[in-house]
């Protein structure tokens, strides 16, 4: 028996919202550390992990680890009706082929039950280790996402750099080139404001934009975001959500031929 | 000239 309960309900819409895109099908894993995914994108380029811990939920039953795959389309469908104020629970009996999704309104004057099929899903986990990075960079999610959505105007690709001075993203297209350096500023009002760059060793890699502005789809989940580079690794641009774990995009950068 | 890389030639299967 499976039964999970958020109050803060809209964070789970803004999850969904935040993967649906760049995932169709996924396996959703309940265990007693939380509620979990991997999934890889079907040209498996990108991938996308999310965690929401146990602590996080005002209630969290799990009696043994389930598997529970589902469209993720069908899964937005269904939280598009929770309102954004409203308390969910995830609900699924051992077996079951369903997945309930209950949604009650703050004053508890509404319920609403969902149910919806589960599915079975193939998927591939991947073993991701523990990476020490070249260089972190973090900064305003908004800022991150207003970059990539420029700099997707220019061109496809873009060369993300890291050096002392700051960090670099460079694309150049048919009709010219662009350059947006964001310098290191810890001086602001608001944490969350912040540029900071923690460097190792100066790093580039190039990146298609096309995944990138996909995950900035998860900007409603955090104010900032956290982009680490390692020159033979994928980046991981991680999204955290308050308290309860995070979504994590890891994409492959390309590679010379 | 550059290739787009995979998840897989990152991360092994487990």
């Amino acid at each position: 028996m499976l039964e999970l309960r958020l109050v803060q309900g809209s964070l789970l819409k803004k999850v969904l919202e935040a993967i649906k895109e760049l995932v169709t099908d996924a396996n959703f894993d309940c265990s007693a550390t939380g509620f979990s995914l991997q999934a890889m994108d079907s040209s498996h380029v990108a991938l996308v992990a999310l965690l929401l811990r146990s602590e996080g939920f005002e209630h969290y039953r799990c009696d043994r680890n389930l598997s529970m795959g589902m469209n993720l389309g069908n899964v937005s469908k269904m939280l598009r009706c929770a309102g954004s104020d409203d308390i969910i629970t995830i609900k699924a009996d051992d077996g079951s082929d369903t997945v309930t999704f209950m949604f009650e309104s703050p004053n508890q004057d509404k319920i609403a039950d969902f149910e919806m099929k589960l599915m079975d899903i193939d998927s591939e986990h991947l073993g991701i280790p523990d990476a020490e990075y070249q260089a972190i960079v973090r900064m305003p999610s908004g800022e991150f996402a207003r970059i990539c959505k420029d700099l997707s105007s220019i061109g496809d690709t873009v060369i993300i750099s890291v050096t002392k001075e700051g960090v670099k993203f460079s694309t150049a297209g048919d009709i010219g080139t662009a350059n947006i350096v964001c310098r290191q500023n810890k001086t602001v009002d608001k944490p969350e404001e912040a540029t900071v760059i923690e460097m190792q060793e100066p790093v580039s890699l190039t990146f298609a934009l096309r995944y990138l502005n996909s995950f900035t789809k998860a900007t409603p989940l955090s104010e900032t975001v956290s982009i680490s580079l390692s020159s033979d690794l994928p980046v991981v641009v991680e999204y955290k959500i308050a308290d309860m774990g995070y979504v994590r995009y890891y994409l492959a950068p390309k590679i010379e031929e | 000239d550059s290739i787009q890389g995979t998840m897989y030639n990152f991360y092994e299967k487990c």
